[in-house]
C-alpha cells in the first residue's frame, strides 16, 4: 500500500535492490532546465531525507552548468533532479540551466550549443520539454536532429519526454489530425512515455497513463530500426484511429515508458503529492540507463550511447510490456477523445514498456 | 533575400505580452547555424556505432573528432563572415565544432541584416524576450550556407508541457 509514487515505490516496481546504485568513477548523468526553472539544493536534501531511505544516494548535484539565479524553485526542475538521482542513485549528476542570457537567445538552442562546445559532458541527458511539430520549421528540426546525431556519435544518450497530451490534436477547418511533438519525434533520441499503476495505491502492474504522448511524426520518416515493430502494431492493433489522423510512415514514438502519475516532489521545501506527466517518467528512465552504463563501465565497456537501434533489437526483453488502456486524442465525433491504445510488444503509447532493471541490465551488459 | 524558415509559425504564445518595439540601438545576440559538412556520413557512422550487430558498435568519437567531420567548409565560413562584416558585425564567437556562430549587434543592424524583421519585446512575469513579429530573410549569397538564424522567431519551448506537469483533480475529471 502506498500514498503516491516515491523513490521506494519506483525502485520496488522496477526491481532495483538497495545495492543497485552507482559505483563507477567516470559515470555521470544530467537534466536540462529552461525557462527560468531552478532547483534548490535544500529541496533535494529534504526530498532525499524523507523519501530516499534504504539505498545509497547523493544529496547534492555535482555540477550546475549555467546560472542558477535566485527565486522560487520550479516544480519541473525539482522533479527532474529528485527522480534522476533516485533511480540513478549515487551517480554524479549535472544540471544544465538555460534561462537565456540575452533576450534574443533560445534556451533550448543554447543548451545544444553548450553540448557542441564541451568535450566532457554526462553520458545520459533527460529533457522534459517539447513543442508541437507544426509550430517549428523543417530547417530547424532537421538541424537539431543533426545535433542529436552528433551527441549519439559521442556515446551520449538523449532522452526526451513524449509529452502530456496523448496523441495531441490539431483542429483544422475540415478535419482534425493528431499533433506530434518535437524533439520527442526525432528518430535520434529515445522518447519516454508514461504509465500508471493498475491499482493506484499498490505496486501492481502498469497500464497506460492517458496523458502519455505518442504517435507518428509528420516530418521524420520512420527509421529502419523500428519498421518491424511499428508494422506489427499497425497490422495487429484491434482498433486504430482513422488513417487520416496520423502519418503511418513517420517516426513513431515513444520508445519506452515509466510511471508518470501521482509522484511526490519537494519544491520550495514543501512535499507536494499528485505530480504527474512524462516529465516524471523521463528522469526515472534516465537514471536506470545511467545505472546500466555504470555496470558497463565497471566491465570496461563503452556507454550505451544512442539506445534505440539496440532497444528495438531486444524486442521487449528486459521490459514490462504495457498492454492496457489508451491515451487521449482529438475530442471529436470520429475518435471521441481517444488516440492510440496499448498492445502487446511495441505500441505508440508506451513504446516497448517499462524497465525491469535486472533483466534490462542482463540484456544490455553483453 | 531568401527565407530560410518559411514554415516556422510566427505567433506570440498567449502567456507572453507585447511590451513595445525594441529601440534601434538596443543590443541583441543572434545565433547563426552554419551548414555542416558530411551529414550523411555522420548519420551512417551513428548507425554503425549504435547497432549491436556492427563491428563498430560502441566505438564512439570525441567531440574533436565529430568537429572535424561536420565542421562547415571554408567557403561557408568565408561567405557568412563576409556577410556579417559587410554589416559591421565583428563581435562574434563560435563553438568547438564551428557550426554555430553567435554575434552581438544592435536591433537596427539586425533588421538590416535580416530583411523582413521587426523586433519587439515581450514579457512573461519577470522574463523578457526580443523576437521579430514577422518572417526574416537572408541575402542570397549566404542562403546556401545557413540552416537557420536563432533568436528571431521561436519563443522558448515547453511552456505547454510545464503547465500540464501538475495534474490535479481537474485533469482527472477532464479525462
Amino acid at each position: 500500500f502506498h500514498l503516491g509514487v516515491t523513490p521506494s515505490t519506483i525502485r520496488a516496481r522496477y526491481n532495483l535492490t538497495a545495492s543497485d546504485t552507482g559505483h563507477a568513477a567516470n559515470n555521470s548523468q544530467a537534466v536540462a532546465q529552461f525557462l527560468e526553472q531552478y532547483y534548490h539544493p535544500a529541496d533535494l536534501a529534504e526530498f532525499m531525507s524523507i523519501f530516499a531511505r534504504g539505498f545509497n544516494h547523493m544529496t547534492e548535484v555535482e555540477r550546475v552548468v549555467g546560472t542558477q539565479e535566485e527565486g522560487k524553485a520550479g516544480l519541473e526542475a525539482s522533479l527532474d533532479v529528485e527522480y534522476i538521482m533516485s533511480t540513478g542513485a549515487n551517480i554524479s549528476t549535472w544540471v544544465f540551466t538555460n534561462p537565456g542570457r540575452h533576450e534574443t537567445q533560445e534556451p533550448f538552442l543554447q543548451w545544444m550549443l553548450l553540448l557542441s562546445n564541451m568535450s566532457a559532458v554526462p553520458w545520459v541527458h533527460t529533457i522534459s520539454y517539447g513543442d508541437d511539430e507544426d509550430s517549428l520549421s523543417t530547417a530547424y528540426m532537421n538541424r537539431i536532429n543533426v545535433e542529436f546525431m552528433k551527441a549519439g556519435l559521442r556515446g551520449i544518450s538523449m532522452l526526451f519526454a513524449s509529452g502530456d497530451s496523448g496523441a495531441g490534436c490539431l483542429h483544422l477547418a475540415k478535419e482534425n489530425v493528431f499533433r506530434p511533438s518535437f524533439p520527442a519525434s526525432s528518430p535520434y533520441v529515445t522518447t519516454v512515455g508514461g504509465t500508471t499503476f493498475k491499482n493506484p495505491f499498490k505496486v501492481t502492474y502498469e497500464v497506460t497513463h492517458y496523458i502519455s504522448g505518442g504517435g507518428f511524426s509528420n516530418v521524420f520518416a520512420m527509421p529502419d530500426y523500428q519498421v518491424d515493430a511499428v508494422s506489427a502494431y499497425l497490422k495487429g492493433a484491434q482498433s486504430l484511429p482513422p488513417q487520416s489522423y496520423f502519418n503511418h510512415s513517420g517516426r513513431a514514438y515513444p520508445d519506452m515508458a515509466a510511471l508518470s502519475d501521482n509522484y511526490w516532489v519537494v519544491t520550495n521545501l514543501v512535499p507536494i503529492p499528485w505530480i504527474s506527466g512524462t516529465s516524471a517518467s523521463t528522469p526515472v528512465v534516465g537514471g536506470i540507463l545511467s545505472l546500466i552504463n555504470d555496470q558497463r563501465f565497471l566491465k570496461g565497456l563503452p556507454s550505451l550511447g544512442f539506445l534505440n537501434p539496440r532497444l528495438y533489437k531486444l524486442k521487449g526483453t528486459g521490459l514490462f510490456d504495457v498492454t492496457e488502456e489508451c491515451h487521449l486524442g482529438c475530442l471529436d465525433e470520429k475518435v471521441e477523445g481517444q488516440g492510440f491504445c496499448a498492445a502487446s510488444s511495441w505500441d505508440p503509447v508506451t513504446g516497448w514498456g517499462t524497465p525491469n532493471y535486472p533483466a534490462l541490465l542482463a540484456a544490455l551488459i553483453q | 533575400g531568401k527565407h530560410l524558415e518559411l514554415d516556422q509559425a510566427v505567433f506570440v504564445p498567449e502567456d507572453w505580452l507585447h511590451a513595445g518595439r525594441v529601440a534601434p540601438r538596443e543590443e541583441m545576440e543572434l545565433t547563426f547555424a552554419l551548414k555542416q559538412q558530411n551529414v550523411d556520413r555522420l548519420q551512417n557512422l551513428l548507425q554503425l556505432v549504435s547497432d549491436p550487430d556492427s563491428q563498430q558498435y560502441g566505438k564512439f568519437m570525441t567531440l574533436e573528432e565529430v568537429a572535424s567531420l561536420v565542421r562547415p567548409s571554408q567557403l561557408t565560413e568565408k561567405a557568412v563572415w563576409t556577410w556579417l562584416k559587410g554589416h559591421g558585425i565583428q563581435n562574434c564567437h563560435t563553438v568547438l565544432t564551428r557550426d554555430f556562430l553567435q554575434c552581438t549587434m544592435t536591433a537596427q543592424v539586425a533588421e538590416t541584416l535580416l530583411p523582413g524583421t521587426e523586433f519587439h519585446r515581450y514579457k512573461k512575469g519577470d522574463q523578457t524576450l526580443m523576437r521579430s513579429s514577422s518572417q526574416y530573410s537572408v541575402h542570397e549569397d549566404v542562403s546556401d550556407h545557413l540552416d537557420f538564424v536563432g533568436g528571431v522567431l521561436r519563443f522558448p519551448m515547453g511552456s505547454k508541457e510545464i503547465g500540464k506537469a501538475w495534474t490535479g483533480p481537474g485533469q482527472s475529471e477532464k479525462a
